[in-house]
């Protein structure tokens, strides 16, 4: 059986708030390393993959692996009776047909009781080879989000460059065009607000906006952004938590 | 004009 425990439920909806509107319907896999996700969306453009380990519980325990199959909005529905601050545990059966969530107050003296009937999901898992990236770029999660919100005013695609002088995100609209370049700047101060640049080699690449603007609901999930390139792979966008990760990967867009 | 990549061209089923 699963049993887990987060001491602060605003770790899980952040999570189902980061990903709902990509994925609908999808398998939770839990197993001895914790809480793990991967699903495309409907289009097969876009990728994401989750990481909940079990150090980020105050309890887990887990004997055997357990697929829970779990609509998204549902989950929502549920959690949306959780106070942020609340402790929230987790409990299914060895073949669930429904997962117990149990919200308590840090003052001990309310409990709420829910239960998410569970459905069957044939998902099929892809393998994400290792890849050694072109760029790797470190943000403001926050930063990224605006960029992205207002060149997807403009455009329905965005061209990403990273050189040695930094990363430029430009687009061309019916109404005009847009570009923000970013140099590196490390903030020895506050790393969170700095951005670092790794070029291995130059990167070119052009991707859809409303997937980018997408993945940036995941801001809420850590302070800074991870977009790592290469010419002619999907794009990985991670956010990475205590104990855990989002990643999102997305196909770059083909021809001219 | 651009065409939309496929994940699944990318990565593979396991």
């Amino acid at each position: 059986m699963l049993e887990a425990r987060l001491e602060q439920s605003s770790v899980l909806k952040k999570v189902v708030d980061a990903i709902k509107d990509l994925v609908q319907d999808c398998n939770f896999d839990c197993n001895d390393s914790g809480i793990q996700l991967q699903a495309m969306d409907n289009s097969h453009v876009a990728l994401v993959a989750m990481h909940l380990k079990t150090e980020g519980f105050a309890l887990y325990r887990c004997d055997r692996n357990i697929a829970l199959g779990i609509n998204l909005v549902s989950l929502q529905k549920v959690l949306r009776a959780a106070q942020n601050e609340d402790v929230m545990t987790l409990k299914a059966e060895d073949s669930p047909d429904a997962l117990s969530l149990v919200f308590e107050n840090s003052e001990n003296d309310r409990i709420s009781e829910y239960d998410l009937k569970l459905m069957d999901i044939d998902q099929e898992h892809l393998g994400i080879p290792e890849t050694e990236y072109g760029a790797t770029v470190k943000m403001p999660s926050a930063e990224f989000q605006r960029i992205c919100r207002d060149l997807s005013l403009l455009s329905e695609s965005v061209a990403i460059e990273a050189t040695k002088e930094g990363i430029k995100f430009s687009c061309t609209g019916d109404i005009g065009k847009g570009a923000v370049t970013l140099r590196q700047n490390p903030n020895v101060e506050k790393p969170e607000l700095g951005t670092t640049i790794e070029l291995q080699e130059p990167v070119a690449l052009t991707f859809s906006l409303k997937y980018l603007v997408n993945f940036c609901k995941a801001s809420g999930l850590s302070n800074t952004v991870t977009i790592s390139l290469s010419n002619e792979v999907p794009l990985l966008i991670e956010y990475e938590m205590e104990h855990g990760y989002v990643r999102f990967y997305l196909a770059p867009k083909i021809g001219d | 004009a651009t065409g939309q990549g496929n994940i699944m061209s990318f990565f593979q089923k396991k």
